[in-house]
């Protein structure tokens, strides 16, 4: 699964997410990362949120709206919202994987609970890198 | 002007079991490194964020190397079904398709879902007649035919397992 997330110069941000889905998953199935609210989600007053991992999983946990209702109702920070989400929620389901979000003071978050995740980021003050977490 | 940026994920990867080679790491940095200046290029332009994670995402599609697009993985009967969704913050507008075949960029698909229907969701026959009335690109089975891809599915082929990239198997029953 790949994707996206960005904040523009206009504070406006987007979420994309795309996926072939898992090897050998059973025909009809839709469920990877890239459901609306599931894995994906764009929200300008909080976060925009794309997920990769165990699809079901997300589904089930809501993951990418989720970050964001943690930051509207309780006030959270990216950072707190993004790791409550991937350390704690969806490790209580059995989740597995990641997520990266970023809101509209372009602050990033890359959180993962799992081996071997493919990162890059940007920032217009010129924090970057392209990494993979193993 | 307000600060801005991007980021990307490419997934999960089954090389990190010990097979990742200095060459392969390079490959994958290589595409993401792209992927990250198609996207960073489009805001630091002046673009809009919601065509900078579309350009990020289908350079990604594009590679046989991350689990999207081209370098889908296969499915049970040997197909390459394919989601995308995409979404913007200010109008919470979103656009998504899913068990969709044969199409080069999926995200671009999405991308029209949200901005020329008036759905949220096309799946299927539905959506990939959807794509073709929007002239996307289309791709016979061999763009999406991979060795490795292949040979992860003879592993689990005819089982009731499947496999993420980065585990071995995952149970098929769910809540």
């Amino acid at each position: 699964t790949v994707g996206a997330v960005a904040c523009d110069r206009r504070s406006n941000l987007a979420a994309a997410t795309s996926t072939g889905g898992m090897t050998n998953k059973m025909i009809g199935r839709l469920g990877d990362s890239a459901v609306p609210g599931a894995g994906n989600y764009a929200n300008n007053k909080t976060c925009a949120v794309s997920c990769t991992g165990s699809g079901e999983y997300f589904l089930r946990g809501v993951v990418a709206y989720d970050v964001s209702c943690l930051m509207e109702m309780k006030n959270m920070t990216l950072q707190e919202a993004a790791e409550e989400v991937i350390q704690r929620r969806i490790l209580e389901i059995g989740g597995d994987g990641g997520l990266i979000a970023v809101d509209a003071e372009a602050n990033i978050s890359l959180p993962f609970n799992t081996e071997g995740m493919y990162r890059a980021f940007q920032t217009s003050d010129g924090v970057a890198g392209v990494k993979i977490y193993k | 002007m307000a600060r801005f940026a991007i980021a990307l994920h490419g997934g999960a990867g089954t090389l990190i079991k010990g097979n990742m080679t200095p060459d392969k790491e390079k490959a994958y940095k290589k595409v993401l490194s792209e992927a990250l200046q198609k996207g960073y290029t489009v805001l630091e332009n002046d673009g809009a964020a919601v065509d900078a994670v579309q350009e990020a995402v289908m350079c990604m599609e594009d590679s046989a190397l991350f689990n999207a697009g081209k370098g889908s993985v296969f499915s049970a009967n040997g197909t390459h079904e394919m989601e995308a969704a995409i979404m913007e913050g200010k109008t919470r507008k979103a656009g998504a398709v899913a068990l969709l075949t044969g199409i080069k960029n999926p995200i671009s698909v999405a991308r029209d879902v949200m901005e020329k229907s008036q759905h949220v969701f096309l799946l299927g026959q539905g959506a990939l007649e959807f794509a073709k009335s929007m002239d996307h690109v289309l791709q016979d089975s061999k763009y999406f035919y991979d060795e490795f891809r292949y040979q992860q599915w003879q592993e689990i082929k005819g089982s009731s397992q499947f496999q993420l990239d980065h585990s071995k198997s995952k149970n098929s029953k769910f809540g």
